[in-house]
């Protein structure tokens, strides 16, 4: 089972990211925030929570709550959302140039 | 503020990818998840369930709280904006498989990987790791006792066989039922959000259409996985016992045999109802055999049943028991009847001894309200440790914690189980209500008498 654990734990760090929401007009608004799991890297497909989506819902939380509803397309939510993934790096990344020269500017003021 | 961390003495020092902007897709949500959930959390308001927030303000509104449970149920599909090396990205364009809805067996193995709060420090908080297991199934929504927080809404939950399948997304991370913390995270199944992206893709334009090809592809079926591993057979033992208006947990020790707690069924020769689901769903009446009496610091219960439950493996008693060793609990607490027994992983935290004999186990697996009773297993060995008899309680503050659990220790009521079996005799149960006193002062939790000083 270690090596199970091992194999897992690297599966789910290499698919796991932090996904958050903001209004562009209003960042001082504050941002909303989640988890989410990356499904594919290239496309970039990312699923995460649909909570952090709720300030941003034109016809409010009532659009979640019709029992019928399976999706809403990107479109429910306003003009102004802003979305931005953020992710560790895969071996692969880390290999390769995208960060190359860069070091430091992602890191995140607390 | 509380969230402010010291200067850290060493940063995990992992340089994290740049936040790359996104669109969102699609709104997803699981309609057979908000069935299951609005079946067994529905009446949420009389049950006074609460689940973590997803808002920033902890001390929302009501109209808040009813919005997040609206969300509660809804994930989202986002497509990241290409960065300046995607053509030179490589790897395969799939990052994960998906598990089969009822792949992965009640009690089987898994890690949680979330990032908690969220955005905040993402350095030191992202993608943090919990294990546990799925403790709790109800179609596509799933139970896990993998500790998670608030912001891991939306991380992935894996199996460990095979590594790295995604079994579920964290729906709530946290919950609280009658203002007891339940140490269970809520998931949603991961198999039916990737169908339903998948066939709502479908009806996007063209170039969004597409990106269903991209999807991850559900690893096998049911029936054909190669990694099923049939659901713990100590697990069938656990049962879930009603008398009159009280109900808790109990296990089935011989065909027509169960014991629970006295709390649960107080009354000797009172009717109990005892249910059952595996291997099949079936109820069967019985009797209160044998109740501890109330000074007796054994909370033990024996019940005869009028039929012989069929088909359940009756368990093994263990001899010894080893601190520290992996242990499970099977009971039917929080949920009740709702929902099937609940199995939750812990390692056995200490061996309360007196005069060299166990009296008190404790674990560290999330007990709930009506597990009493409920039987404590070695997940190694498949042998029955003891059965659940409470949890922790802080009368101060009224806090209770689920983590910190006593159970009867399987030793202490073997020989009268035995002796029964053989004879029909009462007579080792009865000797349970005339425990020296030692053993009361552990179970009232005190410390340990001391001798009288001499005053000379």
């Amino acid at each position: 089972m270690g090596r199970q654990w091992g194999l897992a734990m690297r599966a789910a760090e290499q698919v796991g990211c932090v996904v958050s929401a903001s209004r562009a007009k209003q960042p001082e608004a504050g941002s909303w925030s989640c988890s989410g799991v990356i499904l594919s890297r290239n496309p970039g497909l990312v699923l995460c929570h649909g909570g952090i989506f709720l300030p941003f819902l034109r016809a409010g939380s009532e659009a979640l709550a019709a029992a019928e509803a399976v999706f809403l397309p990107g479109d429910s939510c306003g003009d102004d959302l802003r979305l931005h993934v953020q992710w560790a790096p895969t071996a692969a990344d880390s290999n390769g140039r995208a960060d190359e020269g860069r070091p430091g500017l992602c890191t995140p003021q607390c | 503020a509380g969230l402010e961390p010291s200067p850290p003495a060493r940063l995990r020092g992992r340089p994290l990818q740049c936040p790359r902007p996104a669109e969102l897709l699609l709104l997803l949500s699981c309609p057979a998840f908000r069935a299951h959930f609005e079946r067994l959390f529905g009446d949420a308001e009389g049950e006074q369930w609460r689940f973590a927030s997803v808002a920033p303000d902890d001390e929302g509104s009501e109209d808040d709280e009813e919005d997040q449970l609206r969300a509660l149920g809804w994930f989202a599909l986002l497509r990241v904006q290409p960065g300046p090396g995607a053509a030179a990205e490589r790897g395969p364009a799939v990052a994960v498989a998906v598990a089969s809805p009822g792949a992965v067996p009640k009690g089987a193995p898994l890690l949680a990987c979330g990032s908690p709060f969220g955005a905040f420090c993402p350095d030191i908080f992202l993608n943090t790791l919990s294990r546990g297991v799925l403790s709790n199934a109800a179609g596509p929504l799933l139970l896990t006792d993998a500790r998670c927080l608030p912001g891991s809404e939306g991380g992935g939950v894996f199996a460990a066989r095979p590594a790295g399948t995604l079994v579920a997304l964290v729906a709530a991370p946290l919950c609280w039922k009658a203002r007891e913390w339940v140490g269970l995270t809520l998931l949603c199944a991961a198999a039916p959000l990737i169908r339903a992206a998948r066939a709502a893709l479908g009806r996007l334009r063209p170039s969004e259409a597409a990106l269903a090809a991209f999807l991850p592809p559900e690893l096998g079926t049911p029936r054909a996985l190669p990694f099923r591993s049939p659901e713990p057979s100590w697990a069938a033992a656990a049962v879930l016992v009603e008398c009159g208006a009280v109900w808790g947990s109990g296990v089935a020790v011989a065909p027509r045999l169960v014991l629970t707690c006295r709390h649960v069924a107080p009354r000797e020769a009172s009717r109990v109802l005892v249910r059952c689901d595996a291997p099949k769903t079936v109820a069967v009446w019985g009797r209160v055999l044998f109740a501890t009496q109330e000074t007796s610091p054994y909370d033990v219960a024996v019940v005869s049943l009028e039929e012989a439950l069929d088909g359940i493996a009756m368990p093994v008693p263990t001899e010894r028991f080893s601190e520290g060793e992996a242990v499970s609990v099977v009971a039917y607490g929080v949920f009740g009847q709702a929902c099937g027994p609940s199995v939750t992983s812990g390692i056995l935290s200490a061996v309360v001894q007196v005069d060299d004999t166990p009296v008190m186990l404790q674990t560290t697996c999330a007990v709930h309200g009506g597990s009493s009773g409920g039987p404590l297993f070695s997940p190694r060995s498949g042998r029955l440790l003891g059965i659940v008899a409470s949890n922790t309680r802080d009368n101060t503050t009224g806090a209770t914690y689920p983590h910190l659990n006593f159970s009867i220790p399987i030793t202490l009521l073997q020989p009268a189980l035995q002796r029964y079996g053989e004879t029909g005799d009462l007579g080792g149960f009865r000797e349970l209500d005339h425990a020296a006193e030692p053993v009361r002062v552990v179970w009232r939790l005190q410390r340990p008498l001391e001798p009288p000083r001499s005053k000379l």
